[in-house]
């Protein structure tokens, strides 16, 4: 069966 | 003691709303054999382009550590009452970060 599925994502940090 | 167990693990992504943008945090549920009677033990899953942010609820290996978990109270505590308390406090401290490559 097709599961919707949610890509992860998470807020950026740079790095310096 | 050493002993092994195969565990329910669930494995997926929650809601989470930072400074007003929504990231899917990915999360890992493990389900002990005796729920509901036991907490879960939780995990913040990073994928590779991501980093673990140390805080108050997740230390440096992802774990996750909450009064909730903590006071696990059956049939008061329950799966659904965990993940809207894990989205309530990754809103106000995301526990992985996505470097960027600038």
């Amino acid at each position: 069966t097709n599961v919707p599925t949610t890509t992860p994502s998470a807020p950026v940090v740079t790095t310096e | 003691d050493g002993s092994q167990k195969d565990l329910v693990n669930l494995d997926g992504t929650i809601p989470v709303n930072y400074r007003g943008n929504i990231y899917n945090i990915p999360i890992g549920i493990f389900i002990l054999d005796t729920h509901p009677y036991n907490p879960p033990i939780c995990y913040v899953k990073p994928t590779n382009t991501m980093q673990i942010k140390q805080g108050t609820n997740v230390d440096a290996n992802g774990k996750v550590d909450l009064p909730y978990l903590r006071d696990w109270r059956y049939p008061q505590s329950d799966l659904l009452g965990l993940i809207q308390i894990l989205v309530i406090v990754f809103s106000e401290e995301p526990p992985v970060f996505s470097r960027s490559a600038s």
